[in-house]
């Protein structure tokens, strides 16, 4: 494998993102790219990941591998580089180390790394392709504050779509709250935008704690992806550059 | 109140 990064802030971005949620993870390496899947202990979040070829310049790479890596070793090394660094992975066809290069394009400097990989004999679940009944896509920041905003009163919040708009609700010890959002186009700043694409009306209830986890992918995106069908996991989608993507999978409180 | 559910109920291991 031989990866080259423009900016290695973008895997700073992702691990940070995902760290929290996941400790171990294989990254799955073949000529598509870089893919990582991996559930939270509690087997109730699922962190997908794709790193397409065309992220890379170049990308080569030979030999499917899968790289075991514990993240917060591979966010001890990341924070070493300057975030305008570029970074290239490294990795031989059965490798004991990950190797990453960190160069900076202003400066001579170049730094060297090696991560100690392991065996990580992780679950892989299948993901259907799902005609989501209601996708709503919305600014990064309106859904992290949102978020914030109700895990201060809640544990949980019910999120419900319609042809009204989008809801947010939750109640706990000390009241209620509710935050709805309707269809909005801004010419001007596109990237406030909310949209909402329905197929049928869909109410669910999620853990705000996971939500709020999520939301930590926030930087890497300025639009986030919220897709909801009744009685499947949510999916929270913050897409990258070149098809690639960060997909957070949360499977729903049922009953009440 | 409701109960959280797992991803194995939805998605099938491969």
């Amino acid at each position: 494998l031989e990866a080259r990064l423009e900016q290695a802030n973008l895997l700073k971005k992702v691990v940070d993102a995902i760290k929290d949620l996941v400790q171990d993870c294989n990254f799955d390496c073949n000529d598509s790219g870089i893919a990582l899947q991996a559930m939270d202990n509690s087997h109730v979040a699922l962190v997908s990941m794709m790193l397409k070829a065309e992220s890379f310049s170049p990308f080569r790479c030979d030999r499917n591998i899968a790289l075991g890596i514990n993240l917060s070793s591979l966010m001890k090394v990341l924070r070493c580089a300057q975030n305008e660094d570029i970074l290239t992975l490294k990795a031989d066809d059965a490798p004991d180390v990950v190797n990453l290069v960190f160069e900076s394009s202003e400066s001579d400097r170049l730094s060297e790394y090696d991560i100690k990989l392991m065996d990580i004999d992780q679950e892989h679940l299948g993901i259907p392709e799902t005609e989501y009944s209601a996708t709503i896509s919305m600014p990064a920041a309106e859904f992290q504050r949102i978020c914030r905003d109700l895990i201060a009163l809640s544990e949980s919040v019910a999120i419900e779509a319609t042809k009204e708009g989008v809801k947010f609700s939750c109640s706990g010890d000390i009241g209620n709250g509710a935050v709805t959002l309707r269809s909005h186009t801004n010419v001007e700043k596109p990237e406030l935008n909310v949209d909402i694409a329905l197929s049928e009306p869909v109410a669910l209830t999620f853990s705000l704690k996971y939500l709020v986890n999520f939301c930590k992918a926030s930087g890497l995106s300025g639009t986030v992806k919220l897709c909801l069908s009744s009685e499947v996991p949510l999916l929270v989608e913050y897409t990258l550059a070149s098809n690639s993507y960060l997909r957070f999978y949360l499977a729903p409180k049922i009953g009440d | 109140s409701a109960q959280q559910t797992r991803l194995e109920g939805f998605f099938k291991p491969t």
